[in-house]
């Protein structure tokens, strides 16, 4: 009674009913089972110290390496199908999140929502989500290089020079277009992306995409503005919500790579609807 | 003729260093957007009046014979979509015809916001498909009513109710056409289900 399971085909996902936490993911066709954890969190843009630098639109400049946690516990609201079950989770009055898993798929959909980020604490925001799985990575993630090749990355560590970390978050950022995965001696645990973003590993078995970004400051690396869109409506304005999703997948060690070359290609390529009314007896 | 080179304009602006990166201007980053969106909206017809051709049975190579006029819907994923929100006469069909660009045959979820959960979905041999309603959640119903306005212009009153899910199995580099119906009475063996919701404490 304290986990809920959703899942209506071979993949599922187990929740806290207390916490409403993500706790475990498995796969009922190829048995493999992760404890996986998921939360929203948000970096406080730095605005410049005995450095000066200001995160911005060019530069990733946390004031330190804890992000804030948007929720430690979640509301959650589950629906169940045929065809999809969803888990509707709020977890601040400005991050929400759908995960579908659908009946015919073996990976989860996880449909995010997040903005108008608040900054009436004159605090700028870096909103990222945090995938937690029990698995010993050894500092050793792995990114698509522009949605081609996935390239392994090191953390804190270049191959070509002798890296010195200043910056343990930011110097750890790779750039996604396509996705992130990390594995163990037996599992693989992969994230897709909808569009481009960021991302890294900085912890071992954990998994961070960013997600949006508001600030009130300017780099001072050529933009000249803080990164502040706003959407107006009539006098109203407020800062942008975003809408998109990640999809999650857990497969044997070697056996991810096909689904992250297949299901990348047809992400990045939907299906084309066109709509239109026509006399039932004509249809063809 | 509609064409593709507001979109072709467009992209190869859209590749500039600060657009890619997103460290454009505001202003700038607006002009982006602005050209983007006339490029998809253009592309949009195009798409549309070549759908319109192929699925003619009339043509015969002349595509200006068609008579089905299509429409898409840029937002849907805020379940802004008025031709699937209208209301289906008896008698007419919704007809939703699905491209899919990839090589390779794929199963996809359509997901559709409609206003009525007594519809009935086939495929084009008119063998019914499994489908299933969810309602609009709350944050959707509240993103569409500040983006549809601050987008379109329009002054949207009326958010959709439910969406309806069924899959849509489409051939490498081809199309398949679903039509959604009203039906006068459910039967017990249509195969679609309103979702049911739990809320744990």
């Amino acid at each position: 009674e304290e986990t809920i399971e959703i899942g209506p085909g071979n993949l599922k996902l187990s929740f806290s009913s207390t916490s409403g936490q993500l706790k475990r993911m498995f796969n009922a066709k190829t048995g493999v089972d992760i404890p996986v954890q998921q939360s929203y969190l948000w970096y406080s843009s730095s605005t410049g110290d005995s450095d000066g630098q200001a995160s911005g639109a060019y530069i990733f400049r946390p004031t330190g390496s804890t992000p804030s946690v948007a929720s430690r516990s979640v509301p959650l609201k589950i629906i169940r199908g045929h065809l999809v079950d969803e888990v509707h989770q709020q977890f601040s009055p400005w991050i929400s999140q759908i995960i579908r898993v659908y009946k015919h798929q073996e990976h989860a959909e996880f449909e995010f929502t997040v903005g108008p980020i608040p900054v009436d604490d004159s605090i700028g925001k870096e909103v990222i989500t945090r995938l937690t799985a029990n698995m010993a990575t050894d500092k050793v993630f792995y990114t698509d290089s522009n949605a081609r090749d996935f390239i392994k990355r090191i953390r804190d560590y270049r191959a070509d020079w002798p890296l010195t970390v200043t910056q343990p978050v930011a110097g750890n950022y790779y750039p996604i277009n396509l996705g992130i995965y990390m594995e163990d001696r037996n599992s693989e645990f992969s994230v897709l992306v909808d569009r481009a973003t960021g991302g890294s590993s900085i912890k071992d078995g954990e998994i961070e995409l960013m997600l949006h970004r508001r600030m009130l400051n300017d780099d001072s690396r050529g933009v000249g503005e803080p990164l502040d869109e706003l959407v107006c409506l009539n006098v109203t304005c407020e800062g942008l919500t975003v809408r998109g999703n990640y999809y999650v997948s857990i497969n044997k060690r070697g056996a991810g790579a096909q689904w992250r070359r297949t299901a990348g290609q047809e992400i990045y390529s939907p299906l084309i609807l066109a709509f239109s009314h026509e006399d039932s007896e004509k249809w063809k | 003729s509609p064409n593709t080179d507001g979109l072709g304009d467009a992209l190869g602006i859209a590749q500039h260093h600060d657009a890619v990166t997103g460290t454009a201007k505001q202003h700038t980053t607006n002009d982006y957007a602005k050209r983007l969106a006339i490029g998809a909206t253009e592309a949009e017809i195009v798409v549309d009046s070549a759908l319109s051709c192929l699925l003619s049975s009339e043509t015969n190579g002349n595509c200006t014979a068609s008579k089905s006029t299509f429409s898409q819907c840029q937002l849907l994923n805020i379940s802004f979509c008025p031709p699937t929100e209208e209301d289906i006469p008896q008698g007419k069909s919704l007809v939703v015809v699905a491209y899919n660009p990839l090589s390779w045959s794929r199963t996809d979820m359509i997901r559709i916001p409609v206003n009525n959960d007594n519809l009935v979905v086939k495929d084009s041999t008119g063998n019914v498909v499994e489908s299933q309603y969810l309602e609009v959640d709350t944050v959707t119903a509240k993103l569409r009513k500040v983006y549809v306005e601050a987008y379109t212009g329009i002054s949207d009153k009326h958010a959709a109710k439910y969406w309806l899910i069924f899959p849509a199995s489409v051939p490498p580099l081809g199309w398949n056409t679903y039509f959604i119906s009203k039906e006068a009475e459910k039967a017990g063996n249509i195969d679609s289900y309103v979702s049911a919701a739990d809320q744990p404490t």
